[in-house]
């Protein structure tokens, strides 16, 4: 059987939200090293792929494979019936026709339990390969957001750009273009403004907007992001969680003009 | 315009 307990719901609150606009059914594959999540959208353009590691619960019991097909909107409902500050319970038999949630309020004597149906999703698997990314950049998550929002209201792509000069979001749409160039910088006041690049060599690909304005979504979730590229091959948007834990977004590249 | 591409191309199914 499947017992998990989170301390703050506020963390599988966020992430729900965070991919629920990408991916609608989803398999959360539980065993002892902890519950991951893989989920393309229905254009296969982008993936999701999500890790909380066994330690980031406490307890965490997990004695087989369960996979819980769970439809994220009905997961969506149930969640918005937790605080952010309630400890959280997921409960489940081996072989499971229902989840259990379960949100004991810290600070009263509230206790709330909630069934959700399972659903078998028989869901197609990508084997994602370790990569050496040609360029990762380190940046704040909400300047991230708020790049993709500003170049959003004037095109529906934005190339990224990557040299040892540093990175360039830059779009081209019908009213004009925009670009914003980020350099490496170091705040030790606030690392968390810090921008770092790291380059093997220089690469330049162009993403869809609307994709990129919904990983953001996750922006609160981690105070910054890694943003990974290599030329054609997809780009990988990390956000880090507690306890090894992560929720990544993979975005394939626009070929062709 | 530029096309989106598929995630398989780049990765396969396991």
């Amino acid at each position: 059987m499947l017992e998990a307990r989170l301390e703050q719901a506020e963390l599988l609150k966020k992430v729900v939200d965070a991919i629920k606009d990408l991916v609608q059914d989803c398999n959360f594959d539980c065993n002892d090293s902890g519950v991951a999540l893989q989920a393309m959208d229905n254009s296969h353009v982008a993936l999701v792929s999500m890790m909380l590691k066994s330690e980031a619960f406490s307890p965490f019991r997990c004695d087989r494979n369960i996979a819980l097909g769970i439809n994220l909107s009905s997961l969506t409902k149930v969640l918005r019936c937790a605080q952010n500050n309630d400890i959280l319970t997921v409960k489940a038999e081996d072989a499971p026709d229902v989840v259990n949630l379960m949100f004991e309020s810290s600070d009263s004597d509230r206790l709330s339990e909630y069934d959700i149906k399972l659903m078998d999703i028989d869901q197609e698997h990508l084997g994602i390969p370790e990569t050496e990314y040609a360029a990762t950049v380190t940046m704040p998550s909400p300047e991230f957001q708020r790049i993709c929002r500003d170049l959003s209201a004037l095109s529906e792509s934005v190339s990224i750009e990557c040299t040892k000069e540093g990175v360039k979001f830059a779009c081209n749409g019908d009213i004009g273009s925009g670009a914003v160039t980020l350099r490496s910088h170091s705040d030790v006041e606030n690392p968390d403004q810090n921008i770092k690049i790291d380059l093997t060599e220089p690469v330049a690909l162009t993403f869809s907007l609307k994709y990129l304005s919904n990983f953001c979504k996750a922006s609160g979730l981690a105070k910054s992001v890694n943003i990974c590229l290599s030329n054609e091959v997809p780009l990988l948007v990390e956000y880090g969680l507690a306890a090894n834990s992560y929720l990544r977004f993979y975005l394939a590249p626009k070929i062709g003009d | 315009t530029p096309i989106q591409n598929d995630l398989s191309e780049f990765y396969t199914m396991v």
